[in-house]
């Protein structure tokens, strides 16, 4: 059996949605909601950082 | 692992054994309560060094489709699976889906969000050198926090200057590893490393408008392959409102590269609707 460290290559899912709220995506998934969505894929926030644009959050793993 | 969101987009990228598939209907019951709809999805990786270690619905390619077709809604209609091969050990496993057949979307998309002339540029890099990334390990005296030891590194490696423009947000993980996010107005960057010699890796991607044209993305790959010297790297470029065969994004790519000692060793063009055009190279280091 080969021996098994840790996976560096990620896996990346880009979902686009349209809505009329200018702030859309950003205004449903606050933290809370992106913590319950994050705890299926296996992990969680640890730092984050924002601009008028785009929120950014490094993850666990 | 990281994740941006933006008022229309949301783009979650992990690595290590996460199902990050699983987000898919979490997130699709989220957006339905709020009337958001689901336009395009697009899904990408490389190819496993562990592939037996993944978990249920990425233990093959086959079973990470599958997921994705019993999971999107019917509205994308238009969908494609493809493996871009390589003569190295790096293949680029793509899935799109979309409501619309055509990459060259209108400008004004549903959601007033210009997606017209950007791209995707995502780089993985394998057998790193190892003295460089001896500099994403925390020192055993070391005893502050993860964003603390984080920004050391950032500075150390020499990636807080790859965007000197960018708020940076990085951090360390114990007793390895490192991950960092860069904004810089509607754009982003992000860096993931794993420096462990049996299975070094490190991963760039920016998303970037193509309006100031295609030289900007020379110097920030030299820049970033220059921070790990691999010795072997793929680089998958994703172009909206393009075509493969005008796009002069994969000269360029191979031309800075050429010129930092690496030889071309694969290349791959594909449409996907709704998705662009992704163009996939891959390389590896002269070794004297």
């Amino acid at each position: 059996m080969a021996a098994t460290g840790f996976e560096g290559f990620e896996k990346r899912l880009e979902l686009h949605f349209s809505g009329d709220d200018p702030l859309g995506l950003r205004r449903l998934l606050g933290f809370e909601s992106l913590e319950r969505v994050l705890h299926a894929v296996q992990c969680s926030i640890v730092s984050a950082v924002g601009n008028r644009h785009v929120d950014a959050y490094v993850l666990s793993e | 692992s990281s994740l941006f969101v933006y008022p229309n987009r949301i783009v979650i990228k992990t690595c290590g054994t996460t199902q990050l598939l699983r987000s898919v209907p979490c997130l699709l019951d989220k957006t339905g309560e709020l009337g958001l709809r689901l336009q395009r999805c697009r899904y990408t990786r490389g190819s496993f060094i562990f592939p037996h270690a993944q978990p249920f619905p990425h233990s093959s390619f086959r079973e990470e489709v599958l997921y994705l077709e019993e999971n999107l809604p019917g509205s994308l209609c238009y969908r494609k699976a493809r493996v871009l091969p390589s003569k190295t050990s790096h293949s680029w496993h793509v899935y799109a889906a979309s409501e619309r057949d055509d990459d060259a979307l209108p400008e004004e998309d549903d959601g007033g969000e210009d997606v017209l002339g950007t791209f995707t540029l995502e780089v993985c890099m394998t057998q790193l050198d190892r003295a460089l990334a001896r500099r994403f390990y925390r020192r055993r005296t070391d005893v502050s926090g993860g964003d603390v030891a984080g920004k050391e590194m950032t500075a150390s490696a020499g990636i807080g200057g790859i965007n000197p423009r960018a708020l940076v947000c990085d951090f360390a993980f114990d007793p390895c590893g490192y991950s960092m996010n860069g904004i810089d107005g509607d754009c982003y960057s992000t860096i993931h490393v794993t420096p462990e010699d049996e299975c070094s890796y490190a991963s760039f991607e920016c998303v970037e408008a193509t309006g100031g044209g295609y030289a900007g993305v020379s110097d920030v790959l030299r820049s970033v392959v220059r921070v790990f010297r691999p010795g072997t790297l793929s680089v998958s470029v994703c172009v909206m409102g393009g075509r493969g065969d005008d796009l002069p994004g994969w000269s360029l790519v191979a031309d800075s590269l050429k010129k930092l000692g690496y030889k071309r060793r694969g290349r791959a063009v594909e449409d996907f609707p709704g998705a662009g055009t992704i163009v996939y190279q891959t390389f590896t280091a002269h070794r004297k």
